[in-house]
């Protein structure tokens, strides 16, 4: 309905929408936000926000609209870049990501949580493969920047004493169909008794993904300690299964096309 | 207009008071019609949409209101184009209109929201609280 003021500091309801008019009026707005119809998440999705993804978006909201008319930069950085490291500390093959960077300029930020189940049949493959749905995204929309993030405990596993070595790679088609071929990503080297999310680059896979959906393959984790490769969990690395709050998930960060600001109705 | 003949029996003061009434009331209603922002707020919540809208329950828009009459003063936010088309238009109110009350000033709203895969989206929108309002 229409509320207004009443003159005593009171509102109150002074037209009551038909249905009809209820709906023009939902489309009319459901319009304005960029969408064709209502989104219909999974019913339990309001019991999601115990999960990473969603904890981690809702945070970020937070962070954002904290201080509407100017987000502290700084404040954002400082809870969402990675800590620097001390001098000497693992940092072989990691580069700092700049995605916290685009926070204020990006119009949109998306999470995608993995989307292996049982597409893949060997076991061994399906906590190795990691695959995000990006058909939802808007065409035209630039990618700033984008991250896969992975939870490691802290290893309890007595064997592994030395560095572990996490790469990413990009799962791109080989000559033959049924062939894929692995292009690095991204890699981090960690203590083994670190514990904490790891966060990759994963910036031109989503350029890649977004532009051709098809394309789309996912990520092929591997964890390496010494020559040897491990299997996640020796690597103390939370995959398909785990706490709500540690699992996986990858954040991208777009801008919109100019275009798409507003159109003539 | 009721009641100031009524008052005006009763003592000059009264009446001295009731003109000073008059006149706060005349700048009251005048400042009612002049350009100005008025509350609008936009209820997600109303609309049934806190199951895919995880945050904001909705937004104050605002939206502009008022006349842009002659003569323009500070509070209305005027152009200086739309002071000289308010002359224009007392000399010719049927061929120039008035100038409009309209925002001068827009921000954005973030919205945070699932999709039908439940990944969840951040979406700045851009221009949609009017901030303030002016004749133009």
């Amino acid at each position: 309905g229409f509320y207004s003021d009443n003159g005593v500091d009171q509102t109150i309801m002074y037209r009551s929408m038909p249905k009809q008019e209820r709906n023009e009026m939902q489309q009319e707005i459901l319009s304005l936000l960029g969408l064709h119809h209502r989104p219909n998440p999974a019913s339990h999705a309001a019991n999601l926000t115990s999960y990473s993804a969603p904890r981690y978006m809702i945070d970020l909201y937070e962070t954002l609209t904290g201080d509407e008319e100017d987000v502290n930069l700084e404040t954002v950085k400082r809870r969402y870049l990675p800590q620097p490291r001390e001098r000497g500390e693992l940092a072989q093959d990691y580069t700092f990501l700049t995605s916290s960077y685009f926070v204020q300029d990006a119009d949109m930020i998306m999470s995608f949580v993995n989307q292996v189940k049982h597409e893949y049949p060997l076991r061994h493959d399906r906590d190795r493969i990691f695959r995000f749905d990006m058909s939802e995204v808007p065409l035209g929309e630039t990618v700033l920047g984008a991250e896969l993030r992975i939870y490691k405990n802290s290893s309890l596993d007595g064997h592994i004493e030395n560095n572990i070595t996490v790469n990413v790679y990009q799962l791109v088609p080989g000559i033959d169909p049924e062939d894929r071929q692995l292009v690095l990503a991204d890699s981090y080297t960690v203590s083994h008794d670190h514990a904490g999310w790891l966060t990759f680059n994963v910036t031109q896979a989503t350029q890649d993904w977004t532009s051709d959906a098809f394309a789309n393959y996912g990520f092929y984790i591997q964890a390496i300690c010494g020559h040897k490769s491990l299997e996640m969990h020796e690597a103390s690395l939370v995959t398909r299964y785990g706490p709500e709050g540690k699992l996986p998930f990858m954040v991208a960060f777009f801008a919109a096309a100019a275009q798409s600001q507003s159109h003539v109705r | 207009r009721k009641r100031a003949p009524r008052r005006r029996q009763e003592s000059s003061n009264v009446a001295a008071t009731d003109n000073y009434e008059w006149t706060t009331y005349y700048e009251y209603k005048s400042a009612q019609r002049s350009c100005q922002r008025r509350e609008l707020y936009v209820s997600f919540k109303d609309l049934g949409w806190e199951d895919w809208i995880i945050a904001p329950d909705g937004y104050s828009a605002f939206y502009c209101y008022g006349e842009c009459a002659f003569p323009l003063n500070a509070r209305m936010n005027a152009s200086n184009h739309a002071i000289v088309q308010t002359l224009v238009n007392l000399m010719k109110p049927d061929s120039v209109p008035k100038p409009c009350c309209v925002p001068t000033k827009l921000s954005a709203i973030q919205v945070l929201y699932y999709d039908k895969n439940s990944n969840v989206i951040l979406k700045k929108y851009r221009n949609m609280i009017v901030k303030a309002c002016g004749c133009h």
